[in-house]
């Protein structure tokens, strides 16, 4: 617990009446190592305690009465300036908007596009699930079935190429009236150039309202250049974390909102339909900081 | 990262940098430090110690798979959603058919959509036998079936598989117990082989994903996946110097042949580079 290290290392403090340099480095120390074991990216955790310092400093902690507490605060700030704030999901009115879910195999897209759904039906719009993974064994089979258990639409036809697909897709949207057309894209990776490009030509060829980013929360350090490696490809719009009731901490959306400067919107909490949340900052902190 | 990619002038820092970068962790990377300070390494010699000091941590396990002396052997896959439980099975069941043994699937995954088709579509590609139940039925029930029908049908080796589930949640990890309990009731002994499927690309919870399914269940193996992916799998380094839990498998990519017997000089020549 780093609130529980720092009253320790600031324990000494009492008797001395000021803090001394000694004190302040084991301090930033001890908050590195948080953030390092929370997977904050080594780059970033550096730049946080680097300016948590120069904070410091500028409220001239060593005569602070209360310091563990106040090193704590500036922290929390320093991790608020990078998390940014929540923003919703862009939909225009009277138009069909399409929303495009990617990210690496097995991040959670399919379960959250249909978490989405949901979370946009409840809202008054018209959404319809577009499943467009044509790889995985089973994967249209898994968000019709996703769709049919939770009383969403779902647009069944895959036969033709993807970029065809996608145009009877919107055809079927127009002649339905759905207004958000949610693409569940396939697993791919950053680095596999071929697989990227199709992504690219997707969001060249078709409006895209929305390209989120889905990241599973349990990423470690690699999140840095996965969020680097998509946003080369396809202009992201926002970011979803996905498995955060895990006991992962969650540094890996530090690395995501200091790559793209995008906002992330979701936080997936569960595996059922409903565990979608609205990012929150002060809780993403918490969870990161311990 | 590779090792030498940058200068060395800093050789402490940059080692540091490769250790945090690759996930080994804080804890691992400070040890690392204070080491070749005691033993007052020398730069040049400091990637070598490194080298060394993980192929010790993985020659001390035994990758091996372990089959007992009845059949069916019987393996449970299990681990965190997502990481390739599925995708795994069905490589080991192609690369055990290869090897000319009788190939069984058990779809223990009653809870996610789709996912006895999923494994369904492997076992039809692989013209092997699968045991499953509808959506919603319990696992232990379908791993009952699958037990009793490899039994009848002389089966080598049975693979199970079971629905993903997060370290935090304890009535899940009861379940896990449970269908290991209904296996160990059938066969007479544990799993031969209980395998945790453990994505290449995940952080620090990766030793919380061990240190809690190791505290329910027996698991004797690690399955790395996605290891051709941008990550590098460190993580396995703190796990199995602190759990002592073999790597046995290593997955590079979706299709049905890309898996292979973990191998340490392999595994450390990739790391670096
Ligand atoms: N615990 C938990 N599990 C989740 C969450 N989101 C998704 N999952 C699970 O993660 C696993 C993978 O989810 P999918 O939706 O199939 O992931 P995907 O990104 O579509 O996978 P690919 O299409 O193969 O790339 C499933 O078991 C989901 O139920 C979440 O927020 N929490
Ligand atoms: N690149 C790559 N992708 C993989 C690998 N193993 C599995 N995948 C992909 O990861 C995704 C998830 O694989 P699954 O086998 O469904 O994972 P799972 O653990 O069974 O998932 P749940 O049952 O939902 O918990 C799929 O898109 C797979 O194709 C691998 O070694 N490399
Ligand atoms: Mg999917
Ligand atoms: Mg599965």
């Amino acid at each position: 617990n780093l609130k529980i290290n720092l009253q320790i290392i600031f324990k000494k403090l009492r008797s001395k009446g000021k803090l001394s340099n000694e004190d302040i480095k084991n301090s930033l120390r001890e908050i590195r190592v948080t953030l390092l074991e929370a997977d904050v990216n080594y780059k970033i955790a550096k730049e946080i305690v680097d300016k948590v310092a120069e904070e410091a400093k500028k409220q001239n902690i060593v005569e602070s009465l209360t310091p563990a507490e106040q090193i704590i605060t500036i922290l929390y700030n320093e991790i608020k300036n990078i998390l940014g704030d929540a923003s919703p999901i862009n939909i225009e009115p009277n138009k069909r908007n399409l929303v495009m879910l990617a990210g690496l195999q097995g991040s959670g897209k399919t379960t959250t596009a249909a978490k989405l759904a949901k979370f946009l039906k409840e809202q008054g719009k018209r959404p319809l699930l577009i499943p467009f993974d044509f790889k995985r064994p089973a994967a249209m089979e898994q968000l019709i079935a996703l769709a049919k258990n939770n009383n969403l639409e779902v647009f069944e036809e895959m036969t033709g190429n993807p970029i065809l697909v996608l145009k009877k897709a919107l055809a079927y949207m127009e002649n339905n009236q759905f207004n958000v057309g949610l693409i569940d894209s396939a697993g791919r990776k950053e680095i596999d150039t071929e697989t990227m490009e199709e992504l690219r030509t997707v969001a060249n060829t078709f409006t895209i309202n929305e390209t989120l980013l889905v990241l599973d929360s349990t990423i470690g350090q690699g999140a840095l250049k996965i969020a680097e490696g998509f946003e080369q490809y396809i202009p992201l719009t926002g970011g979803i974390f996905t498995k955060y009731d895990s006991s992962a901490k969650g540094g890996s959306i530090l690395s995501f909102r200091y790559v793209t400067g995008k906002p992330v919107k979701f936080i997936g909490v569960g595996e059922k339909i409903d565990d979608l949340e609205i990012f929150h900052p002060e809780r993403v902190v918490s969870k990161i900081v311990g | 990262k590779k090792i030498f990619e940058k200068n060395d002038s800093n050789s402490i820092e940059n080692i540091e940098e490769f250790m945090l970068e690759n996930n080994f962790g804080v804890e691992f990377a400070e040890n690392f430090i204070e080491k070749i300070r005691e033993e007052r390494v020398t730069d040049k010699n400091i990637e070598e110690t490194l080298k060394e000091s993980i192929k010790n941590i993985l020659d001390n396990t035994d990758p091996k798979i372990h089959f007992a002396n009845s059949i069916p052997a019987v393996f449970l896959f299990v681990g965190t959603n997502g990481t390739g439980k599925t995708t795994s099975i069905a490589k080991l069941a192609h690369l055990y058919k290869n090897q000319g043994k009788k190939v069984m699937l058990v779809a223990g995954d009653t809870f996610r959509a789709a996912a006895s088709k999923q494994l369904e579509i492997w076992a039809t590609k692989l013209n092997i036998p699968i045991v499953m139940q509808k959506e919603g039925s319990d696992p232990g029930a379908v791993v009952f079936d699958g037990l009793n029908s490899a039994v009848s049908k002389n089966i080598d080796i049975l693979l199970i598989d079971s629905a993903g589930r997060v370290e935090t949640k304890k009535n899940l990890l009861k379940e896990l117990q449970k269908i290991e309990r209904v296996i160990e009731k059938k066969i007479g002994r544990k799993p031969d082989e209980t395998l945790l499927v453990l994505d290449a690309y995940t952080g620090q919870n990766g030793l919380a994903q061990i240190e809690i399914f190791s505290s329910m269940v027996n698991i004797s193996g690690i399955i790395l996946t996605k290891i051709d992916g941008s990550s590098s799998g460190g993580i396995i380094i703190p796990i199995v110097q602190k759990y002592g839990i073999p790597v046995k498998f290593i997955c590079t990519g979706e299709n049905i042949e890309d898996i292979e017997q973990f191998n340490t000089e392999a595994f450390i020549k990739m790391l670096s580079g």
